[in-house]
């Protein structure tokens, strides 16, 4: 009587890569599945297999994200119940599961505050993560500590393969083709 | 990206999406994966709730002419209680769940997940799920300029009651994904102990 779907992204996916990204989107079928049958519910199931994701470095979320230009990590988050219940994280640092933020704040908007004030559906960058931090989830304790949290050696190698690209001569894009276990990374 | 789509054994969906983002992208650059209508999307609507059928002609005309003033009536679904048995009292569900990815500003500027499934709702019955997909993806995130990459998944879930409530309900799910990209990773599991299947859709 249920049914679960996860993907890992849209963009080139090389041959090489496939059986760790296969790897990771059955793991994270699996804790969907487990969430399920133990009385959760299709939000908490989503979240947990997007955690799963999040946690694989061979993934485009959490840890394994792309590095920003000045290399740090920054992450987007969001889930939706069918009930219209939402959260989301916006380009938010030292969070180890962005999911689990957003599906915090979704579940948190469903509990009213008194004198008719609204709690947020969206919270951004440091403020999400000190948000996080106060609400128990894995967080880290500064900015520094941020910018580790996520970042993995093949971030920092493509990272710095893209800072080599932009420092060329001719300071353009024009002409240089990426290898293809690159290319995907190019994209959200 | 990563994302999901869940069913659970209600009827009830969800889904959820989580973002690294754009390779050297700016500090404070935001992704569809935060962005309400752009990375996920899910609703449920309530059909037929108690009522029960053989109700008279009049209180029918009623119902469907609230139902088309409020614009709720989709196209080719017709109502649990209209296909249920004669005198049962029936309380269908049908929702629709979407995880997108892609890049994030073509996907944001279109509200891919939200248009997917307006699109889904309104056209599963005739192309199917997939097929749906497909049309949104070209009415929407490829009309913006490239690069213009996008992938989508989606659940539609219909719920019906059965007649006693010992015998539980029945949940019919049809699964689809497209995408205009070199290719979308996924995998799906749907039964008890069936191991997840995993696609790299070219």
């Amino acid at each position: 009587g249920y049914f679960i779907a996860v993907h890992a992204g849209a963009g080139f996916h090389s041959k090489s890569s496939q059986p760790k990204v296969a790897r990771a989107l059955r793991a994270a079928c699996r804790a969907a599945r487990k969430t399920l049958r133990e009385g959760g519910t299709a939000l908490q199931a989503v979240t947990n297999a997007i955690s799963v994701l999040e946690d694989d470095p061979s993934c485009n979320a959490g840890r394994g994200s792309n590095l920003t230009f000045n290399g740090s990590v920054e992450c987007d988050a969001s889930v939706m119940a069918g009930t219209a219940c939402y959260g989301a994280v916006a380009a938010v640092p030292g969070i180890r599961n962005p999911v689990k933020a957003a599906s915090l704040l979704a579940r948190e908007t469903l509990e009213p505050l008194p004198c008719g004030l609204i709690r947020p559906t969206m919270l951004a960058g440091e403020g999400a993560r000190v948000w996080a931090a106060q609400r128990g989830l894995e967080a880290a304790e500064s900015r520094e500590q941020a910018a580790q949290m996520h970042s993995t050696p093949r971030a920092v190698r493509q990272w710095q393969t893209f800072q080599a690209i932009l420092a060329d001569a001719t300071g353009e894009y024009s002409g240089v083709v990426l290898p293809d276990s690159q290319q995907q990374r190019l994209f959200d | 990206t990563v994302g999901a789509v869940v069913v659970d054994g209600r009827g009830h969906v969800a889904s959820g999406v989580s973002s690294g983002g754009i390779a050297l992208k700016q500090e404070g650059r935001v992704g569809e994966a935060a962005l309400y209508g752009a990375g996920c999307w899910a609703e449920e609507e309530e059909g037929g709730a108690g009522e029960e059928e053989g109700a008279g002609e009049e209180e029918q005309q009623q119902r469907e002419t609230k139902e088309k003033s409020e614009g709720r009536r989709l196209r080719g679904e017709t109502g649990a209680s209209e296909a249920a048995p004669l005198g049962s009292k029936t309380n269908s569900m049908h929702g629709v769940a979407v995880s997108t990815t892609g890049v994030g500003e073509r996907v944001a500027a279109c509200l891919l997940s939200k248009t997917a499934a307006d699109a889904v709702r309104a056209a599963a019955g005739d192309q199917g799920v997939s097929g749906a997909l497909r049309s949104a993806l070209r009415r929407s995130v490829l009309k913006t300029p490239p690069p213009n990459d996008a992938g989508v998944i989606c659940v539609l879930a219909q719920r019906s009651e059965r007649a006693h409530p010992d015998q539980g309900c029945e949940v019919k799910v049809e699964f689809g994904a497209a995408h205009c990209s070199h290719s979308l990773a996924v995998a799906h599991c749907g039964a008890p102990r069936a191991e997840p299947s995993v696609h790299f859709m070219p």
